[in-house]
């Protein structure tokens, strides 16, 4: 464990925390995915079964048990709880598009072929991706609720500082992990435009607005 | 064989 992965972890944890704390003081999931909060979901499940059969730290079991849990609330909360006030007909981008590339990225790129590993390749694919569903309802509807862009930016922050700890770990472990880095950059990346807007608007007191 | 080189991460 190293700085850049811990800042890294607790902002990804804020994120969630961020996210449940607008639908509940809001009482509505109003400007967020369901498709990018699914593959979330999607990603832990996949990701995380090693749960049962391999044992890291209490660290890391807590906090996998806490985004499996998390996820699955807030796919609980958009579908029952706050079903009227999620709008599907904004929520368009097509999953299917995500989900195909990245099963065939899997079957390419895995560091053993079992399906544990392919399970966890997929879900790193996956990862990079999942937010795009949200990216492009945010394009669409050209604005967002200020508590929703800090949501986003703590969840971008969160694989940004992944990077620093994959540098860090090359040099004081000799540890590298192509498919994770590679899925990790292009995960960054993904946040640029949004992370352009939200320093020079939101944290400057101004709403998040794209141009028209 | 390869190490699980990031599994330990999250």
């Amino acid at each position: 464990m190293n700085i850049f992965r811990l800042l890294g972890d607790l902002s990804h944890l804020a994120s969630i925390l961020i996210l449940l704390q607008k639908i509940q003081s809001t009482r509505s999931c109003r400007g967020i995915s369901f498709k990018t909060q699914a593959l979330y979901a999607t990603v832990f499940i996949t990701r995380y079964l090693d749960l049962f059969y391999d044992w890291v730290s209490l660290y890391n079991f807590v906090m996998k048990i806490f985004f499996i849990a998390s996820s699955c609330y807030v796919l609980y909360l958009m579908k029952y709880k706050y079903r009227p006030t999620h709008d599907p007909s904004i929520d368009t981008f097509r999953v299917e598009y995500l989900l195909g590339p990245c099963a065939v990225l899997a079957l390419l790129f895995h560091y053993r072929f079992t399906l544990p590993e392919l399970l966890w390749s997929f879900s790193i694919f996956l990862e990079s991706v999942a937010i795009l569903p949200q990216l492009f309802m945010l394009q669409r509807t050209g604005e967002a609720e200020t508590i929703t862009t800090h949501y986003l930016a703590a969840l971008g922050a969160y694989r940004a500082l992944y990077i620093p700890n994959w540098i860090y770990r090359w040099f004081t472990e000799d540890m590298v992990d192509p498919i994770a880095v590679t899925a990790g950059i292009v995960q960054t990346a993904l946040y640029l435009d949004f992370f352009y807007v939200y320093f020079t608007k939101v944290l400057q007191g101004q709403k998040f607005e794209l141009p028209a | 064989e390869k190490p699980r080189s990031a599994h330990d991460e999250l």
